[in-house]
């Protein structure tokens, strides 16, 4: 399997630890203080064992997202690599070029403040520009920052405004598998917009070590489905749906590139 | 006492429920959804009794700041504002107007995001710019986020982008009435910037109902040392150099501004 994904959001939500944490590995650094003054992008290669199955991981950062007094050009970057990459494909289909590594993304993981209120206009106006180019999956960053009934009420807000905006997010299917599976899919399902946890910490808990944040009051556990949705997000985007977000990337945003490049 | 205590920074960092925390009344509305397209400047005032003092306090609240796509102008209207309120007191000493209400801002409570990694550039910028024209308490928002070893960790980087960009923030002074007066103040000053915490729920903890916010793995509480800094600023703020934060801007900002005045 080959799977690209693409990290969006502002500096400081915990991206790369997201990250690390959910492919154990250190494949993102963690930048330290030096804001990039514009948007980057940073591609960035692993070759792993998921779930059982080779995992060609490459994890498309974008430094410098939002972190500008002046925002109104950081999409720019994005969009011309998401749509370089359909060209480069594109190219090869044709017959063009020889074969170059193919780094369409497959999804986009686009990281949401914790604020407790409503997305801010600058989210509304770039996860719509984003999903029309590419599976946009909005996780809530560092979600131990809510309690658990502000969690609901921010989500509830969150999908309010991604209707009322009429952004198309990742729908993930549903399992028509057993009844089991069906069950749990659904249930992982009514989690969107995931709110998200990661550690670079390993803490022993009842003598297992487990990823965790440990504050004076207590320890986040990001692998506790009652802490934060971090299993299901692991879970539906490697495990049950990770072909799907692959034939949504190939056959809607790929085939809606070629026909607009060819129609050129 | 009048004490008029200015909030800036962006929507969802707990600004409303940090002062209504800090003076145990309704002054703050939560403001829901919706994001000004631009700053606006919102006082108001409160009768309260604080520490066996009466106090007319009003608040200066700046909603819109830092919320926008292009956020390059959102200085301006609280720069305004500030210089206007001296221009008021100006008037008065030269008998050129009737008594107006002194709003003049004897400190501004600004909110850091709690990303753990350094300032924001919009952070440096403006928060060196109000340096110039008001007392800067610069606090972490929602420390509640931060581990203790990464609370540490970012107030030393924030102090240290602090003094690299020359920005002059609010020194507290020195108390050198008794020991035990003088080690407090210091163990207290040695806190900035403040890793704030608010609640606006009441939880009833050994039986004494306190302000708290109650997550899965714990409850963290307002009030509680070793949770974070409040009562610090509570005391430092109200208590303590209540008189400074009032002496420093008539005998510093207010002369400063009355002498560029009149020199044009
Ligand atoms: N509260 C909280 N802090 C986190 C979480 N994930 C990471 N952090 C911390 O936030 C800081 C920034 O994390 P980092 O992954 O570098 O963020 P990035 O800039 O978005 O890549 C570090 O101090 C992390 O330990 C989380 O889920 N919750
Ligand atoms: N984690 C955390 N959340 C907080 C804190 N203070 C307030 N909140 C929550 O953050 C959300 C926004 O708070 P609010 O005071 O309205 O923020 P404002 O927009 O800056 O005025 C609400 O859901 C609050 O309950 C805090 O210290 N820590």
């Amino acid at each position: 399997f080959i799977l690209t994904i693409m990290v969006v959001g502002k500096s400081g939500l915990g991206k790369s630890t997201l990250i690390n944490s959910m492919f154990l590995t250190d494949i993102c650094e963690y930048v330290a203080s030096i804001a990039p003054k514009t948007v980057s992008i940073e591609a960035k290669s692993v070759s792993l064992r998921e779930n059982g199955i080779n995992l060609l991981l490459t994890i498309v950062d974008t430094p410098g997202f939002g972190d500008s007094i002046d925002n109104t050009n950081c999409l720019i970057p994005i969009i011309e690599f998401l749509e370089k990459q359909h060209d480069n494909h594109l190219k090869l289909e044709l017959g063009h070029s020889t074969p170059v590594c193919d780094l369409r993304v497959h999804c986009c993981l686009y990281f949401i403040q914790p604020t407790g209120h409503s997305l801010k206009p600058l989210d509304i106006q770039f996860m719509k520009t984003l999903s029309n180019k590419v599976n946009i999956i909005p996780v809530i960053a560092k979600a131990d920052t809510l309690t658990p009934e502000e969690r609901t009420e921010f989500k509830t807000q969150i999908m309010k405004d991604i209707t009322e905006n009429d952004i198309k997010i990742y729908e993930f299917p549903n399992l028509l598998g057993d009844i089991e599976e069906y069950k749990q899919n659904k249930l992982f399902k009514s989690k969107v917009p995931f709110a998200v946890m990661g550690a670079n910490t390993v803490i022993e808990i009842n003598g297992k070590k487990v990823r965790a944040r440990k504050y004076a009051w207590g320890t986040a556990e990001v692998e506790n489905l009652e802490h934060c949705d971090f299993v299901a997000l692991k879970s539906m985007l490697l495990h049950k749906h990770l072909q799907d977000v692959i034939d949504v990337t190939d056959n809607v945003f790929y085939l809606d590139y070629k026909r607009n490049k060819l129609a050129q």
